[in-house]
C-alpha cells in the first residue's frame, strides 16, 4: 500500500510544485516507485514535466465521474512525464470546486480513487494555493504531509493557520500527520530565515523541521522551463544538491 | 470618484500584498488619499500592516450582510492600520466562497459596496491566490488589474490563462482593463528574467510591463514583520527605491 503525502501550503509560491517533482525524481533515482498527482487548477505541475497541451483526460474527469457515480480509476489518465508517473491537471479542474461543493461526500471523492493504486511506494498530491475541496480531497486521502515554506513573517503566520484547519481534517482522515516542514529559498545568512527556523524548531519540536534547507536556485526554475526535474538538468547545482539530500532525510523518516 | 484597482494573480507568492502595501503608502507620500481592502481569507495584507488579533468586524461581515439583503457599508469596517486606510480581512473569509456560491448577483456583491466609497482617488484591492467568488468580485468591482509576476517560468504560463480568466470577467465588467505586469524578485542579471520581460514586451505590448522592476530586497519582508510600509521601515533599501519609482510610474499613467 503506497504511502500518500500531500504537498500542501495555502501560502502562494513556496516551492510545493518544485518540491514535488524534484523530491519524486530524488526517490526514483533511490528505486522507489512514486507517483504524483497535480489537483491545483493552474497545472503547474504538468506544465514544469513538459505537458504544455490542453489535457483531454485529467484528474478532473476522474473526479468528476466518481462523484457522480460512473466507473472510473486513476489509472485511466495516468502518463509518463519526464520519466515520472503523472496524474495530469487540467484548466477545467478550476470549475471542481463549486461543482464538487454540493456533492454527497464531497471531501472523500479522491480517497476513494487512491485507495486502489497499489503498486506505488510513495504518492505525492501537489496541492493549490487555497483551502478549497481540492485541497481538502488531497489531505482527506494522505498519510501525511509535508508543507513547504519561506522562513519569512508572512508565511510562517500562514503556517499557524493552516495547521487549525488540519485539526478540523483530522475529523475525515483520523490517521494524517505532519511529516515536517521545508525551509525553501533559504539563506543562513539572512537573520530572518535563521530566526523563522529557531521559531518553528521551539514551537512544533525540532523532528518536524526537515535539517534539509532548500536554497535559492534559479536552476530550479531553468529546469522547469525545460520540463524535467532539476537531477536530469544539472546534477551539480546547489537545488539538484539540496533535493538530493532531502531524498535521504526523507526515505530516513520512513526507515527505508 | 475613486480608481479602483485590483493587485491579482492566480500564481501565489509574486508579491501581490507587498506591492499593494508600498504602492498604497508610496502614493499617501505623494499626497493622495488611498484605499486598501484585503479579500483573501490568508489576511496577510491585514496582518503585514500589524493587526494580527482576530477581527471582530471585517470585510467578511460586509460581503455577507449586503449578499442576505442587510444594511451595511465598507466604512463600517474601516481602520487605520501604521497610517493607511484599511478594510480588513479575517479568517471567516474562507466560508465565503462556498456561502457566496450560491447568492443572487453573487459576482458583483463586492461592486454594489465599493461604488458608494466617495472620498479615495485610489482604491486597491488585494486578491487571494485562487480564482474563486473572492477574486471574480475584486475584478467586478474595478477599473483596473495590476498583475505582479516573477519573471520566471511558471509564472508567465500563468498569466496567459489568468488573462482568459480576465476575458470572460468582462462580461460582467465591461470597463476592466490591464494597467499593466509589475516583474517582482526581478535580477537583470538572470537571464530567465530578462527574457521573459522581453517576451511579455513583445506579446503584450510594452506599454503594459512597467519600467519600474521590483528587485529581491528582505528588507521588503522585514517591514512586513514590522506591520509597517517600506518606506517607514527604510528610504534607503533597494525596496523602497523600486516602490517609489513605482508609483512615479504609476501616477503618470493617470496623468496625475
Ligand atoms: N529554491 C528555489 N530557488 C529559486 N526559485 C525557486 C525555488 N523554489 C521554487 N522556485 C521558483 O519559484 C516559483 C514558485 O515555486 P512553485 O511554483 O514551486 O511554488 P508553489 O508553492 O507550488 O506555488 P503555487 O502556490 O502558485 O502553487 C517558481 O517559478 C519556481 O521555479
Ligand atoms: N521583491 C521582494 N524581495 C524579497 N522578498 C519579497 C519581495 N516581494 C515579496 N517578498 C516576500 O515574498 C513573500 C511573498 O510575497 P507576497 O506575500 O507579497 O506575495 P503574494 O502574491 O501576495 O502571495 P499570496 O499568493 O500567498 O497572496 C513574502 O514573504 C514577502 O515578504
Ligand atoms: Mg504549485
Ligand atoms: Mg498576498
Amino acid at each position: 500500500m503506497a504511502q500518500v503525502i500531500s504537498i500542501a501550503n495555502f501560502k502562494g509560491g513556496v516551492g510545493k510544485t518544485t518540491t514535488a517533482i524534484n523530491l519524486a525524481a530524488g526517490l526514483k533515482a533511490k528505486g522507489k516507485k512514486t507517483l504524483l498527482i497535480d489537483v491545483d487548477p493552474q497545472a503547474n505541475l504538468t506544465q514544469s514535466l513538459g505537458i504544455h497541451d490542453q489535457i483531454e483526460a485529467s484528474v478532473y474527469h476522474v473526479l468528476h465521474k466518481e462523484a457522480f457515480g460512473e466507473e472510473t480509476k486513476l489509472e485511466d489518465v495516468l502518463v509518463s512525464a519526464s520519466g515520472l508517473d503523472l496524474i495530469p491537471s487540467s484548466l477545467e479542474l478550476a470549475g471542481a470546486e463549486l461543482e464538487l461543493a454540493s456533492v454527497y461526500g464531497r471531501e472523500q471523492i479522491l480517497d476513494q480513487l487512491i485507495s486502489s493504486l497499489k503498486t506505488y511506494d510513495f504518492v505525492f498530491i501537489d496541492c493549490p494555493p487555497s483551502m478549497g475541496m481540492l485541497t481538502i480531497n488531497a489531505l482527506v486521502s494522505s498519510d501525511f504531509v509535508m508543507i513547504p515554506l519561506q522562513a519569512e513573517f508572512l508565511p510562517l503566520k500562514g503556517v499557524r493557520s493552516f495547521l487549525k484547519h488540519l485539526e478540523l481534517i483530522r475529523k475525515l482522515n483520523k490517521r494524517i500527520e505532519l511529516l515536517g516542514f521545508l525551509l525553501t529559498r533559504y539563506d543562513h545568512r539572512k537573520k530572518m530565515n535563521r530566526q523563522v527556523r529557531e521559531e518553528l524548531e521551539t514551537e512544533f519540536n525540532s523532528d518536524k523541521v526537515f535539517k534539509t534547507v532548500i536554497r535559492t536556485n534559479i536552476a530550479l526554475a531553468n529546469a522547469q522551463e525545460k520540463g524535467i526535474d532539476i537531477f536530469s538538468y544539472d546534477k551539480n547545482t546547489n537545488g539538484a544538491i539540496d533535493y538530493a539530500s532531502l531524498t535521504e532525510e526523507f526515505l530516513s523518516k520512513f526507515n527505508h
